[in-house]
């Protein structure tokens, strides 16, 4: 048996929202830990690893591990029927075919319920390394989703150089090039305006700015993205989901042979 | 040209 009390509903729409644009199928797995997901996106690519810890739940009920095979898009659909102040309950029997969405207002004079089925999905997971980065970069989230727009708008690929200056989002196109320098700053009113780079070496990496886009779907979750970077090494583009959880999204630099 | 490597090479598989 599972049920999962969250009182954030908005949460949960917010992330299927970042997710189902990448993810076709994934398997959400239910442990104590907490509601979480491991997949890749259809080229294997990139990954994604969402974690909701299960102190974040008003109420978590878990008897023993469970993986539920869910469409990302279908899900994202039913999740769009509940309100942004929803509370959002998922409910699942041991070996359901189902899963049932809950909806309440936040005055409970609404109660809805949404039954969606189950898929089996083949999926292996990927052991992720901790891994010491070269340079970490903290942005308002907004502004990192601004620039990859902008600079998908000339070209397809964007250089991310690390160096004491700070940190320049590159790219070039049929059209021209552009380059985009964001210094570290601290000289801000709200903690969430800031831009903090902690830098080991210098870094320089090239990505496909079209995942990068993908990536941003996120924005709404937190007001600042946390960019890791180590040469060779996929990308890790981090949101925090309130003070439950993470988004991460990696992706495989493009290397020059 | 930039090649693109996938995921797996990076990560592995369990």
């Amino acid at each position: 048996m599972l049920e999962l009390r969250l009182v954030q509903g908005g949460l949960l729409k917010k992330v299927l929202d970042s997710l189902k644009d990448l993810v076709n199928d994934a398997n959400f797995d239910c442990s104590a830990t907490g509601f979480s997901l491991q997949a890749m996106d259809s080229s294997h690519v990139a990954l994604v690893a969402l974690l909701l810890r299960s102190e974040g739940f008003e109420h978590y009920r878990c008897d023993r591990n469970l993986s539920l095979g869910m469409n990302l898009s279908n899900m994202a659909k039913m999740l769009k029927c509940a309100g942004n102040d929803d509370i959002v309950t998922i409910k699942a029997d041991d070996a359901a075919d189902s899963v049932t969405f809950m909806f309440e207002s936040p005055n409970q004079d609404k109660i809805a319920d949404f039954d969606m089925k189950l898929m089996d999905i083949d999926s292996e997971h990927l052991g992720i390394p901790e891994a010491e980065f070269q340079a970490i970069v903290r942005m308002p989230s907004a502004e990192f989703a601004r620039i990859c727009k902008d600079l998908s708008t000339i070209g397809d690929t964007v250089v991310i150089s690390v160096t004491k200056e700070g940190v320049k989002f590159s790219t070039r196109g049929d059209i021209g090039t552009a380059n985009i320098v964001c210094r570290h700053n601290t000289s801000v009113d709200k903690p969430e305006e800031a831009t903090i780079i902690e830098m080991e070496e210098t870094v320089s990496l090239t990505f496909a700015l079209r995942y990068m886009n993908s990536f941003t779907k996120a924005t709404p979750l937190a007001n600042q993205v946390t960019i890791s970077l180590s040469s060779d090494l996929p990308v890790v583009v981090e949101y925090k989901v309130a003070e439950m959880g993470h988004i991460r999204f990696y992706l495989a630099p493009k290397i020059e042979e | 040209e930039n090649v693109q490597y996938n995921i797996e090479k990076y990560f592995e598989r369990f």
